[in-house]
């Protein structure tokens, strides 16, 4: 077949062994819904570009997928945005990383694309240029939920007990930082 | 992380990756998603990709563009670039996964890893959704 669009919604996020059918349905419906709205503009003559734009716009927008609302959270309990979007036509790119208040961060990637002499930014910064370029802004909160805070919890206590039992220095594994199975995408 | 790659009519793509990065992550520590030719590239000559896995290993394989390179230099198919670039990942000891699409419709989605979600359409509107392991 020839296809026309692809989506992934994460590595790792839930484990075969944790998935109930309920939960398998309902990330089957969210990926059909991504898939469909980009299929909608492509099959329209719309650009490959808006396409990926919108579908992953629906990603970030379902709770259920560490992008967006819904995102993992950090050490310091904030949930921090990465993004990027790039056009095969022109080889333009466009990034940010770190964003906390832009609701839609692959918009704002797509915004210092093409609103911007540059292809990365970062932090502060990178929010306050996805507002002024008139991106919907949110609440920090807005990305807040109750099932990844509970997850960072759990990984928390989990450090503190292995810290208070054990002298040894953790070594990072091989060339990366430690791994863990749990690392919910 | 989600992604998705795409061709339009006018035979151009388009890749595009967002993410909320690790849990409990410190530092500010940026994993592959945002940084282009790491988890995101898209050339028309060649291929379109998004990735999502352990980024420390995407980001030392510059793994989009890597897999975009076979192809342009190797003349390697989609679906056999993909499968190098995922297996010096693992071979680094990451693990993880991407979705890619060429400038034909041909896709390869590999990874090494469980809890790969993944969806596809074809150019008459069929979708296919998996979950894989």
């Amino acid at each position: 077949s020839s296809y026309v669009l692809v989506v992934h919604g994460g590595a790792g996020t839930i484990l075969k062994k944790n998935m109930t059918p309920e939960k398998e349905a309902a990330y089957k419906a969210a990926l059909t819904k991504a898939l469909q709205t980009g299929y909608k503009i492509l099959n329209s003559g719309g650009s490959s570009l808006d396409a990926v734009e919108a579908t992953v716009r629906v990603l970030e927008d379902d709770s259920l997928f560490n992008a967006g609302k819904g995102a993992v959270f950090t050490h310091e309990g904030r949930n921090e945005l990465d993004a990027a979007i790039m056009d095969g036509k022109t080889r333009s790119a466009g990034a940010v990383a770190g964003v906390t208040t832009v609701r839609n961060p692959i918009s704002a990637a797509r915004a210092v694309m093409e609103k911007s002499e540059h292809v990365m930014m970062v932090g502060p910064g990178a929010d306050k240029f996805a507002k002024e370029a008139g991106l919907e802004i949110v609440d920090p909160s807005y990305f807040r939920t109750e099932s990844r805070w509970r997850d960072l919890q759990r990984i928390l206590r989990e450090d503190s007990i292995k810290a208070a039992h054990s002298n040894a220095t953790v070594q990072p594994e091989k060339l990366g930082i430690k791994n863990r199975d749990y690392k919910f995408g | 992380t989600v992604g998705a790659v795409a061709l339009d009519k006018n035979g151009n793509l388009a890749a595009a990756t967002s993410t909320g990065g690790m849990t409990d992550k410190k530092f500010g520590r940026i994993g592959d998603s945002p940084i282009i030719g790491a988890g995101t590239y898209a050339n028309n000559n060649t291929v379109a990709v998004s990735c999502t896995g352990w980024g420390e290993f995407f980001i030392r394989n510059v793994v989009a563009y890597d897999l975009s390179a076979m192809m342009e230099y190797k003349g390697l198919s989609v679906q056999q670039a993909g499968k190098n670039v995922i297996k010096k990942v693992g071979d680094m000891g990451g693990d993880g996964g991407l979705i890619a699409l060429d400038k034909k419709g041909n896709m390869a989605m590999p990874f090494n890893t469980e809890g790969m979600y993944r969806g596809a359409v074809t150019k008459d509107g069929k979708i296919e959704i998996g979950i894989y392991k």
